[in-house]
């Protein structure tokens, strides 16, 4: 777990920053040639264990873990790929025009359209931009993380006044770490929020990219990834 | 949960070792 970059007094938010997932790395197989099918193959093995990161992260959220088992799943079924993009789209602040994917796994856009990630390329580099022009910081990427995954308008909830609940919970602790840090722009808590429509939209796009990439058959897909993806079919 | 097995055994549990 990484360290808080700022101290803040709220709870939630500095819990969230202490839960936060460490570095990732790319395990590229080296017997595979340089090609597409290396970039996909080593894209798709370290989304499978970005899930599996996901899924124990999810479970440090506050509230989560109090949520009934078959809501828990609904969520997450519902908001893994914005968790993932928004992960992805962090650790990109800094590069230019490259994805990082993980520290030692960037994707240029040459190597996004010769592996035909060029529209989610593109798609992921416009909230990049987004959030650069923000300054979006730790503390922010942590909580709409949580947030994302709070609000991911699953249609088969049970308990929908717990998952409100925690939503209201995130929504407070955003407006907190706002009015503490960012006290020179009341509106900065509305237009993170704001960004999380185009979150949405770049995840769907990730997720048709991927179920095209499993109905090719060319690439091995681990199981958990697989079902991830059935979830969203 | 039949079709969603992983995920249902990882909220669960833990960390199967089939992923």
């Amino acid at each position: 777990h990484s360290l808080p970059g700022k101290k803040t007094t709220n709870k939630v938010v500095s819990h969230l920053v202490l839960v936060e997932p460490g570095e990732i790395y790319a395990s590229p197989d080296l017997n595979l040639p340089d090609s597409d099918l290396r970039t996909l193959t080593t894209l798709c093995e370290l989304i499978n264990r970005e899930l599996l990161i996901t899924i124990g992260w999810a479970k440090h959220v506050p509230g989560f873990s109090v949520l009934s088992l078959a809501d828990q799943m609904s969520l997450l079924q519902s908001a893994w790929m914005e968790v993932l993009v928004l992960g992805i789209v962090y650790r990109s602040l800094e590069m230019d025009n490259e994805l990082a994917v993980a520290e030692n796994f960037l994707l240029s856009r040459e190597e996004c359209r010769s592996s035909g990630l060029l529209n989610l390329h593109s798609v992921l580099l416009q909230l990049v931009r987004k959030y650069r022009k923000t300054k979006l910081d730790k503390e922010e990427f942590v909580t709409l993380k949580a947030m994302a995954l709070a609000n991911s308008d699953s249609s088969s909830i049970e308990n929908v006044e717990a998952v409100l609940n925690l939503q209201d919970r995130l929504h407070e602790a955003l407006q907190d770490y706002e009015r503490e840090h960012h006290a020179e722009d009341p509106h900065r808590s509305g237009k993170l929020l704001m960004t999380l429509p185009l979150l949405r939209q770049t995840a769907n796009e990730a997720v048709r990219t991927f179920c095209q990439i499993r109905l090719e058959g060319r690439i091995p897909m681990h199981k958990l990834f697989l079902e991830m993806l059935e979830a969203k079919m | 949960t039949e079709r969603h097995k992983i995920l249902h055994r990882l909220l669960q549990e833990g960390s199967p070792s089939d992923i």
